[in-house]
Formats: structure tokens, sequence, C-alpha cells
């Protein structure tokens, strides 16, 4: 889930 | 989510329409290049590798899909659709685009957050996103004269990651511990690219004249 969280841009 | 993100968004979808557009009711993709939709398939498979294990929002999910089904949806057509690919400018698309591909890989194995597969990857596709329109660009330059979808569809693909350089800097004077910098930097690169193509689009809109790039 981290990865994702500050990878909220397209 | 703020109006310059908001704002990039809209316009990389417009110039995604504007060049179906171009291309369905044309059926031509005279002086686009293959070779830069296919480095974008590359960007988008990279950069979402996370699409079906995170959910971030209903948006960032729709938009990652229409990205990556209307770029596997323009390669497909300028390949495969037997009237289109015929209009396909094969001898003045010659860029060596495998070494952009090659580089980017190299520089994210280098240069990432963290040193894990999807971080790799997500760096990979900003780094292949930064350089994917060199093979438009030099194809342009070799056509000589741009029909107006051509340029628009240019334009606005360079004006979104502009948008989203605003949307950094928002960010950055917003939120406390926002650091993108692989993304600010890539993008400014990316951005720098447009540079001379937004000269002549807007002298070309001045004068309300033909856009012509120098050879």
């Amino acid at each position: 889930q981290s990865f994702s969280l500050n990878k909220d841009e397209l | 989510m703020n109006i310059f993100r908001f704002a990039g968004d809209m316009t990389h979808l417009i110039s995604i329409v504007v060049l179906l557009l171009k291309i369905y009711a044309t059926k031509s993709c005279s002086g686009i290049s293959l070779k830069t939709q296919e480095l974008y398939v590359i960007v988008f498979l990279a950069r979402y590798l996370d699409l079906f294990t995170d959910f971030i929002s209903v948006y960032n999910t729709v938009m990652k899909l229409v990205f990556i089904g209307s770029s596997l949806a323009i390669v497909w057509c300028m390949r495969m659709h037997r009237a289109v690919k015929r209009t396909y400018d094969k001898e003045l698309d010659t860029f060596r685009h495998y070494f952009l591909v090659l580089g980017s890989f190299v520089l994210a194995l280098l240069l990432h957050e963290k040193f894990t597969f999807q971080e790799i990857f997500w760096a990979f596709s900003i780094y292949l996103e930064a350089v994917a329109i060199l093979p438009q660009l030099v194809m342009l330059q070799r056509s000589g004269n741009v029909d107006n979808l051509t340029g628009q569809y240019v334009f606005f693909l360079g004006a979104y990651r502009a948008f989203y350089i605003l949307n950094w800097i928002y960010r950055f004077f917003t939120e406390p511990h926002f650091s993108r910098w692989i993304a600010c930097l890539s993008g400014l690169v990316q951005t720098a690219f447009y540079a001379d193509f937004f000269y002549y689009y807007f002298i070309s809109w001045k004068n309300n004249a033909k856009l012509q790039l120098p050879a």
C-alpha cells in the first residue's frame, strides 16, 4: 500500500 | 486532487481524443509516429502495475484503464487496421526508439525512490514518458507540413505535463512532506522538448497560418 499512497497521480 | 492536476489529466485525455478522432474520422494516421505510440503503451503498462492490486479512487482506476486501452487501440489501429496502416509513413518514422527504452530502464536502475520492482518500473515509465515524444517530433520535422489534428494532438500532449508541473509546485507549497523529484525533474525535461514546437505552434496560430516546422 505504501507504493500507491505516494503514487496517487496518473 | 487540485485544479492543475485535473486540468492536466483532462488535457491529456483531450490529446488522446484528438488523435483517435484524426485516425477514425480521416481513416488515416499520416504524420503520426507509431514508435511514439508504442512507447506510450510501454509507459502506461509500466506505470500502472498497481492497477489491480491497489485502489486509490474510481477516477484513478478509470483514467488508467482509459489511457492503457486507448494507447493499445491506437497501436493496434496503426499496425492492423487495413485502411489506416496503409497511411502510416513508415519511411519517415525512423527514430531508433529501442535506445530510449533501454536508456530509460538503465536510468531507472540507477535513479529511483526505492529499489523495488514497482518503484523501478514506475521510474522507468516516468523517464520513458519524457522522451517518448521524440520520434513524433522528429517525424513532424521530416514531414514539414503538419495537419491541424496532428498539431493539436502534440500541443495538448505537451500542455498536459506543463499543468502537472504547476500541480507539483502547488502540492510542494500545500503538502508538508510532498516530494516528487523524479517526476518533477523528468516532467521539466519532457516539457522542454516541446519548447520549439510550442513556439512554431504559437506563430502559426498568431499568423493564422499552417503549422510549419523548419526541416
